[in-house]
């Protein structure tokens, strides 16, 4: 379909956020190569899943949306401060 | 550890409280927070001090939203705390989320506060995340029973990693905190306010007791039950699991399956037409379903209909057929209508009035293709249900292939 429905939306935007607190994913704001931050967003959710020992499948399933919305410590888990 | 593995380069590390969260009373976190660096300390040669005033090492303080560093906080849920690796300034400060409810309770209704400051002081002292289930450093909360809680051997190896084991001279086995002292240092050294089972004894890190080996003679258990067809055997904090479908018996721990509930059970079983499995400990008991705890647990037993008198169940088992389970506390035991949701009338009766040759107290019970098997000490008496006769005794671990 050509527009995602506004749940899987909100869903991917949530995930954006929390691998840029905690997985050192950076968006490029204006990048003309959307296909370029899809690849290292997935990347990124790889990385997530397997610290987590979840099944590693880069792909924004229910599993790992569910562990990105469990309360958990500020600290991120890859990246360093900054 | 962080990169560059940063550390604090003195055994004695200071903290101050700056400021409390209103969920909580003001001793209530005093002694979470204490608790949480005695759990530390316990481990390494690290001391930890409390000041009033002026800098600390570790200045604690709950704040809410944007509170002065570049990662503000984002309201209820999501982030509870943070805290920075050891450095002068702001490194080894600890930040709580005053959005969430903070409480001393292992609760569904907020955030246990010891457990948290037990982490982030995990960070104050150079610790970053780890990805080992169960272990402190794990970045996901969890809640769980705090009574007696102790690192996993992921934190203290990652802790002794920086700073080593605890100097043998500086050590205490582990003890209730000081709450009332206006200044605590920890470990305490005040040998005057020490009973003599607290005097400084030489101990070594924390290592839960090991699970023994599947085929040892004296091997026994806490509780048993069924579960979706399978046969869960616990003893401590392990879990032996039969299951029909592999022929391999499967270790695990019962953190593994529910990282909320209290190990040593006392007993358990399951209705299987409601899959639900009871878990009782002392004077509580849970309800779960698979892997997820029902709501409302753990209630007491008494509300089951036992005496106030009765303070511990010893093993339970359920019937399938006559939809009756048998509590067993020392020589009686009570029969309980699960249809009914009420104790049987006539009961409590001696186990050994019908069930002859069965001793007691009995260890744990389990219901099996007819029979019920009452296990006490390393053996186990297997028992016709509709005769209540006694067939045969066996070894506990028939069921682990020896």
């Amino acid at each position: 379909l050509p527009v995602a429905p506004k749940k899987e939306k909100e869903d991917v935007q949530f995930a954006k956020k929390y691998l840029e607190n905690f997985y050192d994913f950076k968006e490029e704001k204006h990048s003309l190569f959307k296909a370029k931050d899809l690849s290292l967003m997935a990347d990124k959710i790889r990385e997530m899943q397997s610290f987590f020992g979840l099944k590693v499948t880069g792909e924004l399933n229910h599993e790992t949306m569910d562990m990105m919305k469990q309360p958990r410590c500020g600290i991120p888990d890859i990246r360093s401060y900054s | 550890t962080f990169p560059h593995s940063p550390t604090w380069q003195k055994e004695d590390v200071t903290y101050r409280i700056l400021n409390y969260t209103p969920d909580m009373l003001q001793a209530d976190v005093e002694e979470a927070i204490a608790r949480a660096f005695q759990l530390w300390s316990s481990v390494t040669p690290l001391k930890f001090t409390r000041v009033y005033g002026g800098q600390a090492d570790i200045m604690i303080s709950f704040a809410a939203g944007f509170h002065g560093d570049f990662y503000s906080f984002d309201g209820p849920g999501g982030t509870l705390a943070h805290a920075y690796p050891p450095s002068s300034g702001i490194g080894g400060d600890a930040h709580f989320d005053e959005d969430e409810n903070w409480t001393k309770f292992t609760t569904y209704g907020g955030y246990n506060l010891f457990l948290v400051a037990a982490h982030e002081l995990g960070h104050s002292l150079g610790l970053s995340h780890s990805n080992v289930f169960g272990a402190l450093m794990y970045p996901i909360y969890m809640a769980r029973d705090t009574r007696d809680y102790q690192l996993h051997q992921d934190d203290i190896d990652g802790i002794q990693a920086l700073y080593g084991p605890p100097r043998e001279s500086s050590t205490l086995p582990t003890k209730p905190f000081p709450t009332q002292e206006p200044t605590e240092t920890i470990p305490a050294e005040a040998p005057t306010q020490m009973s003599p089972r607290e005097e400084p004894t030489e101990t070594t890190p924390f290592k839960p007791p090991q699970r023994p080996e599947d085929c040892d003679p004296h091997l026994t258990f806490d509780a048993i039950t069924t579960l979706r067809g399978e046969t869960l055997f616990f003893k401590d904090s392990y879990v032996w699991r039969k299951s029909p479908y592999f022929s391999e018996i499967e270790h695990d721990t019962i953190f593994s399956f529910w990282p909320s509930l209290i190990a040593g059970f006392d007993a358990a079983y399951e209705v299987d037409k409601r899959d639900r499995v009871l878990f009782f400990k002392d004077d509580q008991y849970w309800a779960v379903s698979g892997y997820n705890i029902e709501p409302g647990f753990p209630k007491p037993i008494h509300s089951l209909g036992f005496p106030t008198s009765v303070r511990k169940i010893d093993a339970a088992v359920h019937d399938q057929n006559t939809k009756r389970t048998y509590f067993f506390v020392g020589h009686k035991y009570w029969s309980f209508n699960e249809n009914t949701h009420s104790m049987e009338r006539g009961y409590p009766r001696k186990i050994a009035a019908d069930f002859p040759g069965i001793g007691y107290p009995i260890d744990a019970a389990l219901q099996k293709n007819g029979y019920f098997y009452f296990f006490r000490g390393s053996n186990q008496y297997e028992v016709d249900i509709k005769r209540k006769k006694l067939i045969r005794i066996m070894k506990s671990n028939s069921w682990f292939n020896c």
